[in-house]
């Protein structure tokens, strides 16, 4: 998932 | 995960070390703004909606918790404790920050990646992060006697703020198609809401004197 990635931060 | 980020989620969480340790220890809270704390809760019980059911890592997942449970159990100390509470500058802490939900909720709904419910209170949270330490700034200026445990505070959530945009222009040139300008500006503007802060907190420093805002 393209749009994922930066909710992978706090 | 690069050194920016982690130095970033450190900061963050020494920032609320140092808070629980003023409120746990010393059973005072003078000098914190109730207003933000509540900010902060709401923060991140918008933005961790997917605690449960997207999984990333362990640490994600524990951050998620340490943060979630810590901006709740803070609130409570303040609103809630015999001893704490008294120590509470209400009258001080004046800032209505009722009114930042609302313009924080309607550009949410206007300006976001995708119009889902999730990604909707997720965009929420982070219009809200931005603007949540403006009752504390306040306080801060009305304070005469800013203590060290109050001021450290504040340094140390306003360098978790400028470590994130370095660990995003270390991600944008080392990750392909890493292009999220809603947390980036969201975050900028919430950085540099610290700048004037960091001014004083860095004179004060230099100078060996103790912190004081003008008001």
């Amino acid at each position: 998932d393209d749009d994922q990635h930066v909710k992978d931060e706090l | 995960m690069n050194i920016f980020r982690l130095a970033g989620d450190m900061t963050h969480l020494a920032s609320v070390l140092v808070l629980l340790l003023k409120i746990h220890t010393i059973k005072s809270c003078a000098g914190i703004s109730l207003k933000t704390q509540e900010l902060f809760a709401i923060v991140f019980a918008s933005r961790y909606l997917d605690i449960f059911t997207d999984f990333i890592s362990l640490y994600n997942t524990l951050m998620k918790l340490i943060f979630l449970g810590s901006s709740f159990s803070i609130v409570w100390y303040i609103r809630r404790h015999k001893l704490v509470r008294r120590s509470y500058d209400k009258d001080q802490d004046t800032f209505r920050h009722y009114f930042l939900l609302l313009p924080c909720f309607i550009l949410a709904l206007l300006i976001n990646e995708k119009f889902t419910f999730k990604e909707v209170m997720w965009t929420f949270s982070l219009y809200l992060e931005a603007v949540a330490i403006l009752p504390q700034l306040v306080l801060l200026q009305r304070t005469k006697n800013i203590d060290n445990l109050t001021g450290q505070y504040v340094f140390l959530l306003g360098a978790y703020r400028g470590l994130y945009i370095l660990n995003w222009i270390y991600r944008y040139f080392t990750e392909p198609h890493y292009v999220h300008w809603i947390p980036w500006i969201s975050g900028l503007v919430q950085t540099l809401l610290y700048a004037d802060f960091f001014y004083y907190y860095f004179e004060s420093w230099k100078n060996n004197k103790k912190l004081q805002l003008p008001a």
